[in-house]
């Protein structure tokens, strides 16, 4: 699930 | 974290500072759309949800209730504390034009449909055309403050930072790419050409930021 996108970014 | 983006982030946050800077030392928000304001708050809160049940890091976590409580005060300050320098009838943008095609936008392109990812996405293509009743009521007027142009110019570097960015974590984070992230951040950042070109030409050379007639 966390490979969704760079959710990481602002 | 690379340094590209942070300092794009940095960048982010310095413009903020100065529109509040400009608001507070002027005792006025002229020149600034509240259109484009009110989108940025949009586009905070949809993306943000996810503060509620995925952690990051503190740094994320601090930057996003940041953007969230800054929009939101900014929003406050236009329409309550400064509200008769605010000119509603030159910030005449049509934003249903713009959010109309991101809400399409974002049920076809999404990498999952659920609610919380149909947001993101939305509030990813929102914040790519955000500034446009900003940039459309400076094309109205013709000219700017120095300190606005200012404000734009540090939220277009934050863009074009990104970029870098992107191609840096391709290359560091084995060939991860984020298709929404990025084609919406192309035109993002594509949008403030016309802009840094006047700005680098005049503002940066001590002249006042003034379109040709």
């Amino acid at each position: 699930d966390e490979q969704l996108g760079r959710h990481d970014e602002l | 974290m690379n340094l590209f983006r942070l300092l794009g982030d940095l960048s982010h946050l310095a413009s903020i500072f100065i529109l509040l800077h400009k608001i507070q030392t002027t005792r006025s928000c002229r020149g600034i759309s509240f259109k484009t304001q009110a989108l940025y708050v949009t586009v905070f809160v949809a993306r943000y949800l996810d503060l509620f049940y995925r952690y990051v890091s503190l740094y994320n976590s601090v930057m996003k209730l940041f953007f969230i409580a800054s929009s939101v005060y900014i929003l406050y300050l236009m329409k309550y504390k400064y509200r008769p320098t605010n000119d509603p009838s030159i910030d005449t943008f049509r934003i249903e034009y713009l959010l109309g095609p991101c809400v399409l936008l974002s049920l076809i392109f999404n990498y999952k449909f659920s609610v919380t990812e149909v947001l993101w996405s939305f509030s990813i293509f929102l914040e790519s055309v955000a500034i446009l009743p900003q940039l459309f009521m400076l094309q109205r007027t013709g000219e700017a403050e120095t300190i606005t142009t200012h404000y734009l110019a540090a939220l277009g570097v934050y863009r074009a930072l990104y970029i870098p960015n992107w191609i840096y974590r391709y290359i560091t984070e084995d060939g991860v790419v984020d298709p929404i992230a990025v084609t919406a951040g192309l035109v993002q950042t594509g949008l403030y050409i016309d802009f840094f070109y006047v700005y680098f030409t005049k503002v940066l050379q001590g002249q006042k930021f003034e379109l040709p007639a």
